[in-house]
């Protein structure tokens, strides 16, 4: 899989595709919603979509797509590069949402939570599929928060599409395992060639498994947190561990929001009773840009 | 311009986490 | 003072209270001072982060300004005064290095009127002339603010958040609004008022 792209800028969203199979144009085709990586504190989430004519779904079903937790990772890669030679009938398209999309967009002044990015996340591939003229019919995804609501939102969304919005579907469905399939290859590879950004001292590249619980991950992330920096992107910082651990390694940082939330909390009626004459407001200008006439030096 | 602060005085790898930019 | 540089402390034209201005002997040409202060803030100086310390703007300013401040004072007299009976403050004694300044005697057509008298010049305020002058100061930074996309329409919370589109939407008449505003930080509140209706 060619992560160029993604090298080049990980902060962002990286979108990733192959080419549309012609079948896939012409007869209706079932397509499969997955992601890879939800759960850890390092690296990218990756959402895949994988498409095929309904004709030909014996035949994906025939590369023993199997459920892609029971399978190694190389035995992914083998089974990835099996659906590539497959070309003609199987296509495959994906997102991989940095660690550092996800967590600006969890803690930004406009909160966005993860069920939501994944969400739209899985809209937007769909909606890519049906703008390269793929003939979809059929939706199959796995759970993410509440089937029904993600079923109901989903539907309304597509609502020409049958969508089916199953727990488990990555073990009911082969497009689903297929597209789990090309979400994890994408992690793998896209954590094993991480660029980073930051000139990092005696980078160790062994953290474990990535996930918050793992005693390799933690101790990774409290040997590489910078008291005033914090972590590098690699890391999510809106994940509850790492925020633990920047609160107890790191300098305090604090944010204008966070205490006028607390001056906020004063009587209403301070907002409209003047004491006394109130002094000549600066102009915005200067107020906007934090700049008072110097009176000392 | 981010409106937070570090209430403390102490060296920091700088040129390690910003790149300048015109 | 050897760089020619030399701080001072003057009325500032709009409260009245003392503000620091720079002068810069060499180049003929005076600047405001101003304080950049946000509640929260640290600086990255070299390789490592400080928490106090406050950044200064010197910006250029048209010394006619502060001297206006005196000439609407001596108006009370009513009579036609040599500039250096006008322009004393003991509070400010400094206020007498405005007087150094060659350009000043060009430019004071635009706030007064004049007579000379055995090559001697007297000056008196000119309410008329000055609010013209002050129309086309407001019209200058009216086009300044326009040119450099300052958002004037809608309120931002500050400067570092506003999107870049923002500005497209503003009204002319929002620019003259936000121009006088802007302009009446150098102006006694009654003059800015005057200019207001003017």
């Amino acid at each position: 899989m060619d992560l160029r792209e993604l090298e080049r800028d990980n902060t962002g969203r990286c979108r990733l595709s192959s080419p549309v199979p012609a079948a896939c144009r012409q007869e209706p085709c079932v397509l499969g919603v997955d992601e890879a990586g939800r759960g850890p504190v390092l690296g990218p989430m990756v959402y895949a979509i994988c498409y095929c004519p309904l004709s030909r779904l014996a035949d994906l079903e025939a590369l023993k797509v199997a459920d892609s937790k029971t399978l190694s990772e190389s035995e992914r890669d083998r089974l990835f590069a099996k659906m590539e030679e497959d070309g003609d009938f199987v296509g495959w398209a994906l997102d991989v949402l940095s660690p550092n999309l996800i967590s600006t967009s969890m803690l930004g002044r406009v909160k966005y939570n993860l069920n939501s990015l994944s969400h739209d996340t899985a809209v937007g591939l769909v909606q890519y599929a049906l703008d390269q003229g793929v003939k979809v019919t059929q939706v199959f995804v796995d759970t993410v928060g509440l089937p029904e609501t993600y079923q109901e939102r989903l539907q309304r969304r597509f609502p020409d599409l049958e969508v089916t919005v199953k727990a488990k579907a990555d073990a009911l469905f082969p497009v689903v395992s297929a597209a789990s399939i090309c979400a994890k290859v994408a992690r793998d590879q896209a954590v094993k060639s991480w660029q980073f950004i930051e000139e990092l001292h005696d980078l160790d590249a062994d953290y474990g498994s990535g996930y918050p619980n793992d005693p390799k991950t933690k101790a990774w992330l409290r040997k590489h947190v910078e008291p005033v920096f914090g972590f590098p992107q690699f890391v999510r910082f809106s994940w509850r561990t790492a925020q633990s651990i920047l609160e107890k390694e790191a300098e305090a940082v604090t944010w204008e929001d966070s205490t006028a939330d607390q001056e906020g909390s004063g009587k209403i009626t301070s907002y409209f009773l003047s004491e006394g004459p109130r002094p000549r407001l600066p102009h915005r200008y200067f107020l906007e840009r934090g700049l008072e006439p110097a009176t000392a030096l | 311009l981010l409106p937070c602060a570090v209430p403390r005085n102490r060296p920091a790898p700088v040129s390690r986490f910003f790149t300048p930019a015109v | 003072m050897k760089s020619g540089l030399m701080f001072v402390k003057l009325a500032n034209p709009c409260s009245g209270e003392g503000a620091i201005y720079l002068f810069n002997v060499c180049l003929q040409q005076l600047f405001e001072i101003k304080v950049f202060k946000e509640k929260h803030h640290s600086w990255f100086i070299n390789q490592s982060v400080q928490s106090e310390g406050q950044l200064h703007f010197a910006t250029p300013m048209d010394p006619l300004f502060l001297v206006l401040h005196y000439l609407k004072k001596a108006d009370k007299e009513g009579k036609f005064q040599p500039l250096d009976q006008v322009v004393v403050d003991d509070m400010f004694p400094n206020c007498t290095l405005l007087l150094k300044f060659p350009e000043l005697e060009k430019f004071l057509h635009h706030v007064t009127e004049e007579k000379e008298i055995d090559s001697k010049k007297y000056y008196k305020y000119s309410k008329e002339k000055t609010l013209k002058w002050l129309e086309k100061k407001v019209g200058q930074t009216a086009a300044a603010l326009k040119a450099s996309h300052v958002p004037v329409g809608a309120r931002v919370q500050s400067a570092a958040f506003v999107p870049g589109d923002q500005a497209s939407g503003d009204k002319e008449e929002d620019y003259i609004c936000y121009a006088h505003g802007l302009i009446s930080e150098y102006l006694p509140k009654e003059l800015s008022d005057d200019l207001a209706k003017y």
